[in-house]
């Protein structure tokens, strides 16, 4: 098979936002090939929302802040109705 | 704030719950007092009204439940979703999980099950999740909430009132309480001449003077006394209390209603209370108690019942012989029945009614007579 490139690093904390993501911001399973890269634009858009949301500033980027409020207990409801 | 898709709501103002198991993290009571404060909480700004059911089907039903537990919503052990709850309907809606693998408390530590609790019956009313962090609806669980001084926020009553509007005495104004406080008609005031009290306890240094739900609280740092819901604090606590002393060597506040006594020490509920108040070693003619203090110095607590009191010592626990004895006999001048009792000053000073007599042990006479509320500085 060609080469896919560089492998890059796998995020530690992928599994932890894709998850976060998909029980309160609406992120389709489908979406799971997606999550390889998290620079991917639907994903961006789904951590911009959950910042913007959340009241954290709105980078799209995992910043720290956005980490730690991840990390938070909270409702299990989700944030935007489906 | 914001609503299910769909603005799903109650057709109807009267809606039942059921607690239909228990986590065994809290006392039966406990849980059944957190979720009663919690729907209080909506009761004081909407039409609703809440009714408890034991069996069968409820609007609300309230359990406990660990992982996948039926609803295709499993939980996630400890931390991160701490409970769900569902939009108003039938079946399944309307209903509150909690996760079960949270360590649920009274208290700020672990994860405080009134706070889980209010928000999930804001879902169950049919709220969804609110932007503002300020508000009960926000998702994230806020450990840094001041239980004590627990409201609503605007937000979160401009939400429920979206859904059901004000509650029919409110001049339709919308309605943010400053603390979570029942119909004005239930509230006493400081400064009435007439103000009896149910109970009074020093705690800590501080003095607590009980009335039906609330009480003041007077401390050196504020010249004001505070005023609070007894729920607010102790949420498992009855009001309209009987008596309420401190015994400063355990650094222990009993509380008496009824037949019943709990020991309370800051703001949590000691495990095994309540207790049975013959096991205190009264007679089973006796129903309940008017009033307690205890005497660091002396060791012993004496208790008003009626025109008696017993001594109780508190080295051997148990209750002094020679005793019931008359109040007038050891307490000339104080007017049984006593509604409560302080000791400050080298004073004793017994409530009845709107007065209160300060009461000189060593002269063994009553020294002077005030209005009972003089310390709430009217």
């Amino acid at each position: 098979y060609p080469l896919n490139g560089a492998v890059k690093e796998e995020d530690p904390n992928m599994e932890l936002v894709q998850q976060y993501l998909e029980n309160y911001y609406n992120l389709t399973k489908e979406g799971k090939s997606v999550f390889r890269r998290k620079d991917s634009s639907p994903v961006v858009k789904k951590i911009q929302e959950m910042q913007k949301f959340l009241g954290l500033e709105v980078t799209g980027k995992l910043d720290s802040n956005t980490l730690e409020v991840i990390r938070k207990p909270r409702c299990g409801v989700p944030d935007v109705g489906h | 704030f914001s609503t299910f898709p769909g603005t799903p709501k109650w057709t109807k103002t009267h809606l039942t719950y059921r607690i239909v198991n228990y986590t065994p993290d809290l006392p039966r009571d406990a849980v059944d007092a957190a979720i009663e404060k919690a729907l209080k909480v909506w009761e004081e700004v909407t039409p609703l009204t809440f009714s408890r059911k034991h069996e069968g089907e409820a609007d609300i039903m309230i359990s406990f439940a660990v992982k996948e537990h039926g609803d295709f919503y499993p939980f996630d052990g400890p931390g991160y979703s701490l409970a769900h709850a569902y939009p108003p309907g039938p079946g399944l809606y309307g209903d509150v999980h909690f996760d079960d693998d949270e360590k649920w408390t009274e208290s700020a530590s672990g994860t405080n099950l009134f706070l889980v609790a209010a928000h999930e019956l804001g879902h169950s009313l049919g709220l969804l999740h609110s932007a503002n962090p300020e508000a009960l609806m926000y998702p994230v669980y806020n450990t840094f909430t001041d239980l004590a001084r627990f409201r609503l926020s605007q937000d979160d009553v401009d939400g429920i009132q979206s859904l059901y509007g004000p509650p029919p005495t409110s001049p339709g104004t919308s309605v943010v309480p400053t603390e979570p406080i029942p119909p004005a008609s239930g509230i006493p005031a400081k400064c009435d001449p007439a103000l009896s009290f149910d109970a009074i306890s020093t705690l800590r240094g501080e003095i607590l003077f009980f009335k039906n739900r609330y009480f003041w609280r007077r401390s050196h740092w504020s010249r004001e006394p505070g005023f609070h819901l007894i729920s607010s604090f102790w949420p498992s606590l009855p009001s309209n209390l009987d008596a309420a002393y401190e015994v400063n060597s355990k650094d222990t506040v009993f509380i008496f209603k009824g037949n019943k006594f709990w020991a309370v020490r800051g703001n949590e509920v000691q495990a095994g209370y309540p207790k049975d108040i013959h096991t205190l070693g009264f007679p089973s003619t006796i129903r309940k108690i008017d009033a307690a203090i205890s005497d660091k110095e002396k060791k012993k607590t004496y208790f008003f019942v009626e025109d008696k009191y017993w001594r109780f010592d508190e080295s051997s626990q148990s209750m002094e012989r020679g005793f019931p004895r008359r109040i007038v006999d050891d307490f000339p001048g104080v007017e049984p029945k006593v509604d409560a009792v302080l000791e400050a000053f080298g004073f004793l000073y017994f409530f009845s009614g709107s007065s209160q007599f300060e009461f000189d042990p060593n002269a063994k006479r009553v020294t002077h007579i005030f209005k009972s509320n003089s310390w709430l500085l009217c």
